[in-house]
């Protein structure tokens, strides 16, 4: 499971945050921590977009898709120089 | 660069062309390999504070200090290594700075180009020789290294643009693709989205798969994808055959000139073992059968330069490198170590041709330096990806083309001329090809623009660099595509090349504001996800009693798709109308627009009204386009080209019809 795991990013609703939150990171922290114990934030993402990208495996990816907040799981991609 | 600032009118027109304040409190953010701060294009010579708004930071490493690495020019430097990092393991820093240093050079040359500032006696190994200087002399550089040995991470690539703007950033350039998705997919179009929405106008690579139809990279309405084409300016060296024929291909070798007596010439493909062994692959060739020899190469599979070590290793003495149908007459020039001429596939089979039926054939190669006033130019670069848009075929793409071939620009101080680790040599500039050398130069001319209009939003920056560009030589005809020979369409060039001096004097933009383009996601039937996770709005939704058409988003060109008619015969008379609907923001002075249509034979066009008066700047009028067209065999293709005019300025749109 560990080998198949792989980077998505999760972009959140800001907007949605539960009122327990104070700061959107602990939000993210506690979405990411319901679908898996070792994951953890790479980036938190704030003016571009909202949400954040974290090494998950297919399922974890799949129970994040579900939580609360999140819009969308997107695997990352590689890009090339032109 | 030397010459594209000549090529563009930039130099001719300095006198006419405002020397704005503002230019100089544009930041164009560059995410790309990082920067060599110690070339010359940054330095900061006559530039003033760095503008209070600017946010950013140079951020340190081993080989990368502040203090010495930034100034009034360079104003950041960040490097984001973190998602690369989690997917490939530790950076392996013998062989790549962790640090925004540039070890590979496309990074330095794609900053230098946007706004590098102006250095004299630029020039490669002697080759295009002049004054370098990027689109905006005057604009600050901010590098975002995102690039790293193994690729560019799209994790990495989102948090560099969520830095840029947090830090300031007027103009974001990305000289980098993906494969083809939806919009809220792709981080760079979501990264643009709310770059665009912020004021910030981003400009992309259109992606170097042409000429291939529907080849195209960053194709969403929000960015400006940039295709490539040539400048005026050619490097010939000349093939000299044992029969006394001539074939001109291109080179930038600078070192010992071959023997004027011509050499043994051997064919690739004869000295080897291998299959693929006319393609000169590393470790394909016979040594006893090149030795001294000059060794003709077939393009294709490895790196172009590759094949110039791969001759020389075996011992060869110079070689020719033959495009194939791939690549056809498109000539790309490569600082070889060894003498080595690039040559189209016409010569090429010629040579061949020669070489496989004379008994002793013999070649030369000599060079000619540097060419200007080549005609005619700008031509479409063979490898600048191409449309239909397949995301959005209703979005016509590429926007425009700029110089990308052969640009001679600053380079890393880590890798010779050939990027190849064999190469000792280190150069200040080098020149290289690709739709990453033509971004660049358009988000230069976007800062330019932004300067001289800082009032100007992303979309009207965008219509003002559209809507001027040329899709004719001043001379008559159609812009050529290399691929083919024959003129370019909008597929090729989209609404044309550039033409900075106009640009600022557009007299009209197709204005586009954050709600145009959310409309736009609407069409798309994008769900309230999607659109959430593309513009960070998750309470907008669209609205149920509102008819959304891709067709009313305020675009600078039109793409319309028709259908053809199904069945065996299928009722092929019957004419379907298609209407646009489009708005023009009057950002000149008062005065009375004409339209003029130039259709294919397969379409009518009806524009209504046909006239457009304004009485001030930033009135809005809006206009309807009807397109009309019988069906056509699947496939068909045609163009036309509508055009709004005053008697000074030409507000022109590309049409591109496609029945599928």
């Amino acid at each position: 499971a560990v080998a198949k795991k792989r980077t998505y990013i999760v972009h959140m609703a800001k907007s949605q945050m539960p009122p327990a939150f104070t700061e959107h990171r602990h939000w993210y922290d506690a979405s990411l921590r319901s679908v898996s114990d070792a994951a953890e934030i790479i980036y938190a993402y704030d003016t571009v977009a909202h949400g954040f990208s974290a090494r998950l495996s297919p399922a974890e990816a799949r129970a994040l898709e579900h939580r609360p907040g999140v819009l969308g799981v997107v695997p990352e991609e590689r890009y090339e120089l032109h | 660069t030397t010459r594209t600032p000549e090529f563009l009118g930039l130099d001719r027109r300095e006198g006419l062309i405002p020397q704005s304040n503002t230019e100089s409190d544009v930041v164009v953010g560059v995410l790309d390999t990082g920067v060599w701060p110690e070339r010359k294009s940054y330095d900061d010579a006559g530039l003033g504070p760095v503008p209070a708004s600017w946010k950013g930071v140079c951020e340190e490493g081993k080989d990368f200090k502040a203090a010495d690495a930034c100034n009034r020019k360079l104003v950041g430097a960040r490097f984001f290594s973190k998602g690369y990092e989690a997917s490939m393991g530790p950076i392996d820093e013998t062989k790549e700075s962790r640090s925004p240093r540039d070890n590979d050079g496309h990074g330095t040359h794609t900053s230098s180009t946007a706004a590098g500032s102006a250095v004299p006696d630029a020039n490669l190994l002697g080759y295009a020789a002049g004054t370098a200087r990027g689109m905006s002399t005057r604009a600050r550089v901010a590098v975002y290294k995102v690039c790293w040995l193994g690729g560019c991470f799209s994790s990495d690539i989102l948090a560099a643009m969520d830095k840029a703007i947090e830090d300031g950033c007027g103009v974001l350039s990305l000289s980098l693709g993906g494969g083809m998705s939806d919009y809220y997919r792709d981080s760079v179009a979501i990264g643009a989205f709310n770059a665009m929405a912020k004021g910030v106008v981003v400009s992309c690579s259109a992606g170097n798969a042409g000429p291939g139809t529907s080849t195209l990279s960053n194709v969403a309405p929000w960015i400006t994808t940039v295709g490539a084409g040539t400048i005026d300016r050619d490097f010939p060296a000349y093939v000299v055959l044992g029969d006394g024929k001539n074939y001109t291909g291109v080179s930038l070798y600078s070192g010992k000139p071959l023997p004027s007596s011509p050499l043994p010439l051997i064919y690739a493909g004869n000295a080897t073992n291998a299959t693929n062994g006319n393609l000169c692959m590393v470790g394909t060739l016979l040594p006893d059968k090149v030795s001294g020899k000059i060794v003709l190469c077939d393009r294709g599979i490895n790196a172009r330069v590759q094949k110039g070590f791969v001759v020389r290793d075996a011992g060869g003495a110079g070689m020719i490198l033959a495009n194939t149908a791939a690549n056809g007459e498109e000539l790309v020039a490569d600082a070889h170590l060894l003498p080595a001429t690039a040559v189209g596939e016409k010569a090429g089979d010629a040579i061949k041709s020669y070489l496989f039926s004379d008994p002793n054939p013999k070649a030369t190669v000599a060079f000619g330096g540097t060419k200007v006033g080549v005609m005619p130019s700008p031509v479409v670069a063979a490898f600048s990806s191409r449309g239909p848009n397949a995301v959005t075929p209703d979005i016509l793409k590429p926007d425009l083309v700029a110089p990308g071939v052969n640009i001679l620009a600053a380079w890393s101080g880590s890798v010779g001329p050939t990027g190849q680790a064999a190469d000792p040599r280190r150069t200040e500039f080098n020149i290289i090809s690709g739709t990453s050398m033509s971004c660049p130069h358009v988000s230069g001319l976007a800062a330019f623009l932004r300067g001289a209009h800082p009032d100007w939003s992303p979309g009207a920056v965008k219509s003002a660099l559209m809507t001027t560009a040329y899709a004719d030589y001043p001379g008559g005809g159609g812009i050529l595509d290399v691929a083919t020979g024959r003129p370019a369409t909008p597929f090729d060039f989209g609404a044309g090349h550039v033409d900075p001096p106009k640009a600022l004097d557009p007299g009209l933009v197709y204005d586009l504001t954050v709600d145009d383009y959310l409309d736009f996601l609407c069409a798309l039937n994008y769900t309230t996800l999607q659109i959430a996770s593309v513009s960070r709005r998750s309470n907008f939704t669209c609205d149920n009693k509102k008819a959304y058409a891709v067709s009313d988003l305020n675009y600078p060109s039109f793409a319309v798709a028709f259908a053809t008619a199904s069945g065996a015969g299928g009722g092929g008379s019957a004419t379907t109308t298609v209407k646009h609907t489009r708005t023009l923001t009057n950002v000149g002075a008062p005065g009375t627009y004409k339209a003029t249509v130039s259709a294919p034979e397969e379409a009518k066009v009806t524009v209504d009204p046909s006239e457009l008066s304004f009485a001030a700047a930033g009135e809005k009028k809006s206009y309807t386009v009807a397109f009309s067209a019988a069906s056509q065999p699947s496939g068909t293709a045609a163009f036309g080209r509508l055009e709004w005019s005053d008697g000074k300025h030409v507000v022109a749109s590309p049409l591109a019809f496609t029945w599928t």
